[in-house]
């Protein structure tokens, strides 16, 4: 589904 | 870091601003969801345990602080130093028909099934359709006064910015993340029916007042 954490975005 | 993305993150800083400017100059949070301010309050928290696990940036560091702190002074304006303003007749909208599919939908469709990581999912679905108690309160109301409808405006701006910041990611950096563009788009439309007023009645001037 794409990435996991961290997220850089709010 | 693109223009969209810093829009988008001024957009819901403003959003959070006039809110707490609404409630603290007109000394009353009425016509204020208290249940989506719970929502929020919530999404804040679920997404953010990343604070003190990993450090981004400043910047990233700061405004999550900024939300989750500004999101708790809203609640307590509205429950304990307006609490006699708080509209709780209309403000009836049941928050665990929200809270409970977005826990299980968490627990079904996530990156990686880790605490954090279904948290992190948990808020990004429970952040799309927080806002519902919200426009439930002003259709049973029938109107909104305009620093209400401009702190509306602006917390779905937010977001809508965010859907130009993912596309544009998409082609400049090949970065997307699935869960948070669907819940994102689902979180815009919601919003389509009230921009639609906000742009028809609010910016000619007058009052946001639903067609009777």
């Amino acid at each position: 589904y794409g990435g996991s954490l961290p997220k850089d975005e709010l | 870091m693109n223009i969209f993305r810093l829009a988008g993150d001024l957009s819901h800083l403003l959003a959070i601003i006039l809110l707490l400017i609404k409630i603290w100059k007109t000394r009353s949070c009425a016509g204020i969801s208290g249940k989506s301010q719970i929502l929020f309050a919530v999404v804040y928290v679920s997404r953010y345990l990343d604070l003190v696990t990993t450090f981004i940036s400043l910047y990233n560091t700061l405004m999550k602080l900024v939300f989750i702190t500004s999101s708790f002074a809203t609640l307590y304006l509205m429950y304990v130093k307006f609490k006699a303003t708080y509209d709780h007749n209309h403000d009836s909208f049941r928050i665990e028909f929200l809270l409970l599919p977005c826990f299980v939908l968490a627990l079904l469709i996530n990156a990686s099934f880790t605490p954090l990581e279904v948290l992190w999912t948990f808020s990004i679905y429970l952040e799309a359709v927080a806002i519902l108690p919200q426009l439930f309160l002003v259709s049973k109301t029938g109107e909104a006064e305009s620093i209400t409808s401009h702190y509306l405006f602006a917390l779905g701006s937010y977001r809508a910015l965010y859907l130009l910041n993912w596309i544009y990611r998409y082609y400049a950096e090949g970065h997307y993340d699935l869960i948070a563009i669907f819940a994102g788009a689902i979180q815009t439309i919601l919003y389509c029916d009230f921009f639609y007023l906000y742009i028809t009645k609010v910016l000619k001037g007058k009052k946001l007042q639903l067609p009777a």
